[in-house]
């Protein structure tokens, strides 16, 4: 052990377990994720060369198998609670990705969500078992956050009962889902909806995209690999073009909105529901945010204690860098944004469940809430920790440079969440539009809730500042 | 009635309050000036995209003070004495780094004077000097793993130096001792040379 970074340890004024149970909540959850973590840590399959040394290809490969890999450890022991199934999978994937993450954190859910009893019946089964690999592909070329401008198309045909599916430009190609290029045997496709001559807008499909047995590209089905990005390394964010694909009518997932053999149309309740996949992921990047830049943080501080530069007083030993003010002032307001971004985190999780809870017993009116908030935490936390990675990997000099800090992958898997799932300025807006609709409500003498109930008391006159 | 705004820059809950007062002003004054524009532009669109810094600016006010008061508000479910100090001090750091950051609004608003301001970074100079001891312990608090951080820097034992050496020497160039490239382009061009 580095001398430096004992007496550090040693200079602690509290127990550092008492604070890792507040975070995990409870000593009981600190004890089975250490147990979850142990699984992975000592078994002799998921070691393997530093994936810095190897190829994309080579990357991708090791991704996958250790994707199998996971899938069939997890299944060994027994983990099937969504937050254990987490804790495995991210000792497993380290700082990286992995290509059947989507299948977990989107396709699963959007089932789950958004599929009539009788759908998951048919797709659940075929999930869980990995027949079915999923994604879920929204992202146009030409097409990000407004999903409205989507342009991908289908359109109900009654003579056959089945929808026929396009992309008729090369703007409406889908462009960028994790898993789709070579992973995915089916992607969640969103498409609008065309049935009686009308439009009714976006809705979900699911669009068998390869064999199931051979993984050969289906009639009309053109796929592939969108190429070397930003990291991301493991993942085969792909491409998907659609040439009159016909899906049997059971393929739309129709818990809100329907359509009829006939072609009649039931609209959703909300038609923020559509959305319901990326408000989830929207809320649950919020912890990612802590998570990132929470590893970030450990590792600059760790390595500010360890590295001695210069001289603070002539004639005396290079103290450790962490001594410089100026370190302290990168680094430590980053470690508070660190706690603070884990409160906030807990926060939205719990949020989330709620109000999903209540959607299902039929109440939507806290939707729209959670539906800015989720946008608005995800923009300003995304923001933040991506730039504070940054600054923890410069705090390090030019070992931060170094792939071996591990801060490099942090950082390129970390930073696409600032536009993916929504560009963060959009996002903004987004929660603008709420906000501002509050303020008039508010204006207006009419009550709001949640976490704008502040602006309540600015329509009664009580929130009048003065100098002090 | 008008409310007094005493903000005593080390009480967090003044803080928070401060943070929410800012969130509340920006927000008014996004609204307001979207008002103003809808009445000089062709189209709500237009006066919307015209008053679309301004939005953005009172989304993150808004944000800003929702981490804020739940940061603050975690604090009260601490029971362990020392965990409880380290904790609020830096969620008073939270507060008064964003402060400092954002400084022009809590001015305009009038929610603090320029002479506090100085204090807030005053203060912050003395929470840096106070949580450094703690530093070390408030990262391992994370708990993760040397195999999860993977990071030579980051390391738990602190033997950077000695990983870093063996790590580099993994580098797929130095498999052979003289590299391909020098046979191939180098030489050939020693020789012409």
């Amino acid at each position: 052990m580095n001398p430096d970074i004992c007496k550090e340890r040693d200079s602690a004024t509290f127990q550092t377990e008492v604070l890792t149970h507040i975070l995990d909540g409870g000593a009981d959850k600190t004890a089975r994720r250490r147990e979850i973590e142990l699984l992975v840590i000592n078994d002799p399959d998921f070691q393997h060369e530093d994936l810095n040394f190897l190829s994309r290809s080579d990357r991708y490969d090791a991704a996958v198998k250790k994707s199998a890999m996971m899938i069939m450890k997890m299944r060994q022991h027994g983990i099937s609670d969504p937050e254990e199934i987490m804790c495995y999978k991210s000792v497993a994937k380290g700082n990286t990705t992995e290509p059947l993450g989507l299948h977990y954190v989107m396709f699963l859910p959007t089932l789950l969500n958004q599929a009539t009893p009788e759908q998951q019946e048919k797709w659940l089964p075929l999930s869980l078992s990995f027949q079915v690999l999923g994604t879920y592909a929204q992202t146009e070329m030409g097409h990000g956050t407004h999903i409205r401008g989507l342009e991908t198309t289908a359109t109900y045909d009654p003579s056959t009962q089945e929808f026929v599916l396009n992309s008729p430009t090369v703007t409406s190609i889908k462009w960028w889902p994790g898993g789709l290029g070579k992973t995915s045997n089916h992607a969640i496709v969103l498409a609008q909806l065309y049935t009686q001559g009308q439009c009714r807008g976006l809705h979900p499909f699911i669009v068998p995209i390869r064999a199931m047995g051979t993984h050969e590209p289906l009639p009309g089905v053109v796929v592939g690999d969108i190429g070397p990005k930003f990291g991301f390394d493991e993942v085969d964010n792909g491409f998907l073009k659609l040439e009159n694909v016909r899906i049997p009518r059971m393929n739309m997932l129709m818990k809100y909105s329907k359509v009829a053999p006939d072609g009649s149309y039931v609209k959703p309740p909300s038609d923020k529901l559509t959305y319901g996949t990326m408000v989830f992921i929207r809320s649950m990047i919020v912890s990612e945010s802590a998570r990132a830049l929470s590893k970030a943080c450990t590792i600059a501080i760790r390595y500010s204690v360890v590295r001695h530069q210069s001289e603070l007083r002539q004639g005396e030993p290079e103290p450790q860098i962490l001594d410089y003010q100026t370190q302290q002032y990168k680094l430590l307001p980053l470690l508070a944004t660190a706690y603070a971004f884990h409160c906030v985190g807990q926060y939205m999780t719990q949020t989330y469940h709620r109000i999903t809870g209540d959607i299902s017993q039929g109440d939507f009116s806290q939707l729209p809430e959670l539906h800015a908030l989720s946008a608005g935490l995800k923009a300003f936390t995304t923001w933040i920790a991506t730039a504070g990675i940054e600054v923890c990997r410069m705090a390090c000099g030019g070992h931060g440079y170094s792939c071996c800090s591990g801060l490099p992958d942090i950082y390129v898997t970390f930073t696409p969440t600032c536009t993916y799932e929504g560009e963060n300025t959009v996002m903004m807006l987004q929660t603008a539009r709420y906000l501002v609709k509050c303020y008039t409500q508010a204006s207006e003498g009419l009550q709001v809730g949640g976490t704008v109930s502040y602006l309540n008391e600015m329509s009664q006159g009580r929130l009048q500042p003065q100098p002090v | 009635s008008a409310r007094p705004t005493v903000v005593d820059i080390n009480d967090l809950s003044c803080l928070v309050e401060a943070y929410k007062q800012r969130a509340s002003r920006l927000v008014e004054l996004a609204a307001r000036s979207l008002q103003g524009e809808i009445q000089h532009s062709k189209s709500k669109e237009e006066a919307w995209n015209n008053t679309s810094i301004d939005l953005v600016r009172a989304s993150d006010a808004h944000c800003h003070y929702v981490v804020v008061k739940l940061f603050s508000a975690k604090l009260s479910e601490v029971g362990d004495t020392a965990v409880h100090s380290v904790l609020s001090s830096l969620a008073l750091l939270y507060a008064l780094h964003g402060i400092s950051q954002h400084s022009g609004d809590f001015l305009q608003a009038g929610l603090l004077s320029g002479p506090q301001i100085y204090q807030v970074s005053q203060r912050l100079k003395e929470l840096l000097s106070q949580l450094r001891p703690n530093a070390v312990a408030l990262v391992d608090a994370f708990d993760y793993r040397d195999e999860m951080l993977n990071s030579v820097l980051g390391r738990y034992d602190g033997n950077v130096y000695e990983n870093m050496f063996e790590w580099a020497r993994q580098s797929p160039l130095n498999r052979t001792q003289v590299h391909n490239s020098f046979h191939k382009y180098l030489k050939p061009l020693q020789s012409k040379l």
